[in-house]
Parts: C-alpha cells; sequence; structure tokens
C-alpha cells in the first residue's frame, strides 16, 4: 500500500509505479511521475503519497474546465471511437443544459449505425428536447447543417450534434467527420466545443485517439466515460499533459444524471487507491 | 521496432554463443516496456517474462539469428502460447438448438456480433435466431432488429417480461420454428455491478447455452484481467470474442484475458459491417501485440 510507513527503498518506488501503470496511466507517463516524486526525497510513504499526488495534477491542463458555450446557437459537436458512450453523453449534457434553462436542440448525425437515430430519439423525448434525423445512410453533414438552420431560425441557444463512432485511423471516416465540422463551423463562425469522448476502459490508444481526432477536427474537451467500473482511467494524465486537452466531465453510469464535472484532485485521489 | 531497440541493447552487451543472464535482463527490460504500451496488464507481463527470463537465460543463440532475435523468438513463442490456438471450434450439442450466449462491457460490440455470427452461421447453412434480451439500452432491441431483416435472421422479442423468461420464450419459439441456433444478445454491464452480473447468471440459467462468449474490446487497458475474471465468476465463459480489430490498439487486452480465463479466442470483429468478423490467428496477434 502507497501509505505504509516502511522504509521508501527500490520496491517502494516500484510499486508505487505498477500501481500507476495499473490504472492505465502508462509505462513512461508512469517512470516519469514517480522519478520526479523520487527526486523530492520525500521522508516517508505518505510524504511520498502525496508529493505523488502534486506531480500527477502539475501533469494535468490548465485550461478551462468548464463547458465552452459560444454563439447563438452555441455548437456542441460530439466525437470518438466506437462504442464510447458519445450518444448516451449526449443525453446527460442536454438534461444538464436544460437544467440551467438552455433551449437544446439535438443533431442526430450518425446516419450509419443501426438504430442510432432510434437511440437518440429515446433519449431526446425523455430528457425533453428536440432532435433532428435523416434518412440511414444520408449526408452526417447534411443533418448538422439542418439541425443548425432549424436552431437559428426557431430560438434554440444550444446545438448538440452527435455523431457516429469511428476508429481514428480510417482516414474516409475522419475525412468525412472532417467535413461536419467544416459544415458546422461554416454556419455558426465557430465550434465552440469539440467534446472528445473517450471510453475509461481504454488503455493507451486513447492517446493516439486524442491526437487524431484533434489533428481532424480540433478537440477542445474530453468527456471520459464509464469510470463507475474499475478502470481508473489513468490515461486522463497522459492526455492532458501531451496535448493539453482538458477532461470536463466523466460518465458514472447510464443514466441520465451519471455526468459530473472533472476535478483533477479528486481524479489523482481515486488514482492512487 | 522492438528487435531494433534489442538489437541496440544486446550490441552493448558480450552476448556470445548463449544469453546471459546480464544480457536477458537488459533486454526484458525493453521487452517489458513494449508489452505494457500494448496495455498487457502489469501483474500478467511480471509471469510471461518470468518465464520466458527462464527459457532465454543460458539459451544458446542460433547460428541464423542475433541474440536480440533470439530474445524476441523467444518472448514470441510465449505469446503465441498464451493467446491459444486457432480454429477453436463452436460447441456441437448432442441435440439443437445450439445456444450462444453473448456478454461483456458496455459498448464491447456485443449487438453488432450477435448479429455477426448469425449472418456467419447462416452462410454456412444454419438456421440461426436472434434474441433481443437486452431490455435496458435505449433501442437496443430495434438496433438488433434492424440487423437481423439486414441479414435475414428472425429477431426474437418480448418487451413485456425480464430477459430469463424472454431466454425461455425464446428457446421454446426456436423449437418450435427448427431454428438450429440460439445467439442471445445481453444489455452491457459492469463485472462488478452485482445486480446485472446476478440478472446475467439468471440469463445464463435460463438459457443452459453451450457457448457463454466474453466480447472484449481489443483497446481494453490494464482493467481486462478484472473484467474477464469478473464474466468468469457469474457465468462459465466458454470463448472469447476480439472486437475492434481495425483499429491500431496492439490488443494486450488479448493476453490479459487469455492468461486469467483460460478460454480460447473463437472469433474477431474487424469491422462495422455485418461480414466483418474472421478467425482468430496467434501469430498474428502476437506480431501485433509485440509491435
Ligand atoms: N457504466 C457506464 N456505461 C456507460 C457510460 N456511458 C455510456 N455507457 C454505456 O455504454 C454503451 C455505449 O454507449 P453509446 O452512447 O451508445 O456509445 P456511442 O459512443 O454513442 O456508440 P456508437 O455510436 O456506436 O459509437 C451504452 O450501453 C451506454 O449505456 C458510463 O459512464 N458508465
Ligand atoms: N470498427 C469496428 N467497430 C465495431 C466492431 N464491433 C462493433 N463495432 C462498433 O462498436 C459500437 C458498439 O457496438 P455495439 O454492438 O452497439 O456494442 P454493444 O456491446 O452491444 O453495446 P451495449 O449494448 O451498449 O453494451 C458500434 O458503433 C459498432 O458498430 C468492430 O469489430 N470494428
Ligand atoms: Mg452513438
Ligand atoms: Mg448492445
Amino acid at each position: 500500500s502507497l501509505m505504509g510507513s516502511g522504509r521508501l527503498d527500490d520496491s517502494f518506488w516500484d510499486d508505487l509505479e505498477e500501481t500507476l501503470i495499473a490504472a492505465d496511466v502508462g509505462v513512461t507517463t508512469a517512470a516519469a511521475v514517480t522519478e520526479e516524486t523520487r527526486s523530492r526525497r520525500p521522508q516517508d510513504g505518505a510524504a511520498a503519497r502525496a508529493a505523488l499526488e502534486v506531480a500527477l495534477v502539475g501533469a494535468m491542463s490548465d485550461e478551462d474546465r468548464s463547458l465552452r458555450l459560444i454563439g447563438n446557437p452555441a455548437v456542441v459537436l460530439v466525437v470518438g471511437v466506437n462504442g464510447t458512450g458519445k450518444t448516451t453523453s449526449i443525453a446527460k449534457l442536454a438534461a444538464r443544459m436544460r437544467a440551467d434553462q438552455r433551449r437544446v436542440i439535438l443533431a442526430a448525425a450518425d446516419t450509419f449505425r443501426a438504430a442510432a437515430d432510434d437511440q437518440l430519439r429515446v433519449w431526446a423525448d425523455r430528457v425533453g428536447v428536440e432532435v433532428v434525423t435523416g434518412e440511414s445512410g444520408s449526408d452526417p453533414a447534411a443533418v448538422a447543417y439542418e439541425t443548425y438552420q432549424r436552431a437559428a431560425a426557431e430560438g434554440y441557444d444550444t446545438v448538440i450534434v452527435d455523431t457516429a463512432g469511428r476508429l481514428q485511423s480510417k482516414s474516409n471516416l475522419m475525412d468525412e467527420l472532417g467535413k461536419v465540422a467544416r459544415v458546422l463551423r461554416r454556419e455558426a463562425g465557430e465550434i465552440g466545443e469539440v467534446l472528445l469522448v473517450l471510453d475509461g476502459t481504454t488503455g493507451q490508444n486513447s492517446i493516439g485517439q486524442a491526437r487524431s481526432f484533434a489533428e481532424a477536427v480540433g478537440v477542445t474537451g474530453i468527456v471520459m466515460t464509464k469510470l463507475d467500473g474499475t478502470a481508473r482511467g489513468g490515461i486522463a494524465v497522459a492526455v492532458e499533459h501531451d496535448l493539453g486537452i482538458p477532461v470536463k466531465f466523466i460518465g458514472v453510469g447510464e443514466g441520465v444524471d451519471d455526468l459530473i464535472p472533472f476535478d483533477p484532485t479528486e481524479f489523482v485521489e481515486a488514482l492512487l487507491e | 521496432a522492438l528487435s531494433d531497440q534489442l538489437n541496440d541493447t544486446f550490441a552493448r552487451l558480450r552476448s556470445k554463443g548463449r544469453l546471459s543472464e546480464t544480457d536477458v535482463d537488459a533486454a526484458l527490460r525493453e521487452v517489458r516496456i513494449a508489452l505494457l504500451e500494448a496495455d498487457v496488464n502489469v501483474s500478467v507481463v511480471k509471469s510471461m517474462l518470468a518465464r520466458v527470463k527462464e527459457r532465454a537465460v543460458g539459451a544458446e543463440v542460433m547460428k541464423s539469428l542475433t541474440p536480440a532475435q533470439q530474445l524476441i523468438k523467444i518472448v514470441h513463442e510465449e505469446l503465441i502460447v498464451t493467446l491459444g490456438e486457432d480454429e477453436a471450434p463452436l460447441a456441437r450439442p448432442a441435440a439443437p438448438p445450439l445456444v450462444i450466449l453473448i456478454a461483456g462491457l458496455q459498448g464491447s460490440g456485443k449487438t453488432t456480433t450477435a448479429a455477426k455470427l448469425a449472418r456467419h452461421l447462416k452462410s454456412k447453412g444454419r438456421r440461426p435466431m436472434l434474441v433481443a434480451a437486452d431490455l435496458q439500452r435505449p433501442a437496443a432491441i430495434d438496433q438488433l432488429e434492424k440487423l437481423g431483416v439486414r441479414i435475414g435472421v428472425p429477431v426474437y422479442t418480448d418487451r413485456g417480461v425480464k430477459a430469463p423468461k424472454l431466454v425461455k420464450g425464446a428457446l421454446k419459439a426456436a423449437r418450435s420454428d427448427s431454428l438450429n441456433v440460439v445467439i442471445i444478445d445481453t444489455a452491457g454491464r459492469l463485472q462488478i455491478d452485482e445486480d446485472l452480473m446476478k440478472e446475467l447468471a439468471a440469463v445464463h440459467k435460463a438459457a443452459d447455452p453451450d457457448e457463454v462468449l466474453l466480447v472484449l474490446d481489443a483497446m481494453t487497458g490494464q482493467e481486462a484481467v478484472n473484467v474477464a475474471n469478473g464474466f468468469l465468476d457469474y457465468i462459465d465463459l466458454t470463448g472469447l470474442i476480439l472486437t475492434k480489430l481495425d483499429g491500431d490498439a496492439r490488443g494486450g487486452a488479448a493476453i490479459s484475458a487469455r492468461e486469467v480465463t483460460g478460454r480460447p479466442i473463437k472469433f474477431v470483429g474487424v469491422g462495422e459491417g455485418i461480414d466483418d468478423l474472421d478467425a482468430f490467428y496467434p501469430e498474428r496477434m502476437a506480431s501485433r501485440i509485440l509491435g
């Protein structure tokens, strides 16, 4: 355990590093953070843990963690690989915004996957927001465009755009996403928030995901989901440190309220449990 | 690549003819990093490298190989042994239908995989039925129904009962319609959610399946060990399916899941399309994991 009062020998630091690796922090980041902590020569286990927490929080982004809602209507584009929790996270975000008295409309721009629009429609009905869908197989950029136009015409102040999951290695799909973003930027002037949804149970691949999506459409924030499971999401440290993109929310369940603002200190404490 | 890194490591050492313990320790430090970067679980890496060390120290370096290549060869073989056999077939029950239960974490690819399996078995002349036993996720039933229409496979649904009773009804319908494969899609769940795991156990009991397949996302990180163990505890898995292998994740989760369950990887998902289901090839997977 990290709080052991034994002497801080090699095996203490190896165990510490292993705890971080087991939390998906990644071997390089774990080694760097452990080394930095060790170099501060903490007196005992408790001091080591405190120093480690400082090092981890220090490695994370300084960027604003609140949702960036710019323009009228504000546009939030939600992207990520398959199955990470984009559609569900959009429902949760819409509910939060509605509680904040915002007039939200959703764009079901996943026109590819079976019953993607049905799924978003069920959520929209539950949350009490409007949703615009398109023909199956139709151009997702067209659905995004249509939704934006309707929002502007009918006085909605927020547009949240759901997109199909796609693996970052598929360049044609990343191009398709780029087009959705371009159309939205053309109409809105800018996309206030591009949220990348990362699955908290995913390992090192999340870094590549963040890099590729950032390159393709620009990512302003991350939602890390499924942290109600045993995964601790340590990869968030590397993503924030290496790319400077802040985690804004974490998903902690399948219900509409299971989304909480990300707190680096709480996150780091949970990482070391 | 790992082989280049190890070549550098060994170039700095004075190994000749046989791998010394110092040589092997230095090289295994690099191998450890490669496996961890590939998401193999840290405890699994430890025990695997202990096995490799035992085989490697004192091993004769073959004439045609460099010491680095000799070590990588041992690691590669160890990975292949851990990954298990290829061509692990599906069970053949004494009496039809072959009942397949699909389980796993949220978003791992169960529903898509269930449909792919149905498609695959139909193309082999079987008469499958899909069972929409995910009563929780919004439009999960619609999703499976739409996939069923796409591949011409009937989908059993019942929105009025709980999953175990639904499964009983499905089996009855399959027998009366002479369908000889029943593939049950279930809701994604956390292995630590006791209520949902008990529900899954109840579904398992009702289904009395011939195959119980854990669907695992190839990009799963360190928790693959806990996930695989968790599901194994509640329902006796007969196999694994690794999904999203068309991505660039190294797939170390496969090693972790294999190590803790000992169950064969029966299929891999290699795309979103209904035909994107492949056989599992341990040698290919081993190379992919090593990087
Ligand atoms: N336990 C848990 N499950 C979650 C969370 N977020 C999403 N899920 C579940 O993950 C599964 C996938 O969620 P979706 O919202 O469909 O994911 P997606 O990214 O839209 O998937 P695709 O559109 O197919 O790429 C569903 O079963 C969700 O209920 C979370 O924070 N915790
Ligand atoms: N690229 C790729 N995508 C896949 C593969 N298998 C599934 N998917 C995608 O992953 C996402 C999740 O698939 P689902 O079948 O809905 O996953 P699930 O396990 O049933 O999800 P829940 O029911 O919410 O737990 C969808 O976007 C699928 O199209 C695969 O092998 N490759
Ligand atoms: Mg979705
Ligand atoms: Mg499903």
